[in-house]
């Protein structure tokens, strides 16, 4: 998707801060 | 009448009983015994303490103590539920708890909005959302002009702000996530199901059918 199609917040979720699914990563 | 019976398993500081985790959240008491080996595992891996310090987070989730990422830090600081610079066993159950694939929707709206809330004003301010999204920038290889970024900050907060106030409040966001369910999608970690399986806890698992 183009950066200006999408919103914000959708660009945010993309945060690798965000993703606790590493978190169970052994 | 616990008090007399002496257990030999160790906890960690601020342990809670699984049964009673599992009362509050929408994890089994198996998935909290699980979590706790989770826990142990994290909460070991710099500082030996029981408890998980900000490094020992970090290290989790980059595999790398020392890098810092703004939206890790909200995390960790919503997560540090008595604010005391430390999560508890307690503390990493109830946060996880609202990930769980079970857990109700209004709870995951909930805390993303404390977490895109920099400063906990109780609204997301637009100085915070291109904060959020200069942070993001800075941590991808997408590179963008300040024009774009101040572009997509203004739609966003066009389609958001309803009332044009210039800041999104609870009820603006949650509306904006009924129409951008994607939004919400990484406050649900499918993981957390198959946690016993990751996490097998026998141990403690027989401790708890001993004492019923």
């Amino acid at each position: 998707t183009a950066p200006l199609a999408m919103n914000a917040f959708e660009l945010i979720s993309r945060s690798q801060g965000l993703n606790l699914s590493s978190l169970f990563e052994k | 009448m616990g008090c007399f019976y002496s257990k030999t398993t160790k906890h960690t500081p601020g342990y809670e009983e699984p049964s009673v985790l599992a009362a509050e959240t929408p994890f089994t008491v198996s998935e909290v015994e699980a979590l706790y080996e989770l826990f142990k595992k994290i909460s070991a891996s710099v500082n030996n303490d029981g408890l998980i310090h900000k490094e020992e987070f970090q290290l989790a989730l980059f595999q790398n103590k020392d890098r810092r990422n703004l939206f890790a830090d909200r995390i960790f600081d919503l997560f540090d539920i008595k604010r005391n610079g430390v999560i508890e066993f307690g503390e990493f159950v109830r946060s996880l708890s609202v990930f769980h694939p079970n857990a109700q929707t209004a709870a995951k709206i909930t805390f993303a909005f404390r977490l895109y809330d920099l400063r906990n004003t109780g609204f997301i301010e637009r100085e915070e959302l291109k904060e959020m999204v200069l942070a993001l920038l800075n941590e991808s290889e997408l590179d963008l002009s300040d024009d774009v970024v101040e572009t997509i900050v203004d739609k966003t907060f066009r389609d958001a702000d309803v009332n044009g106030d210039g800041r999104i409040d609870p009820e603006e966001w949650k509306e904006f996530v009924m129409k951008n369910p994607s939004l919400i999608k990484n406050m649900t970690l499918p993981y957390l199901t198959d946690i016993t399986l990751a996490f097998p806890s026998f141990v403690v698992r027989s401790e708890v059918e001993d004492s019923e």
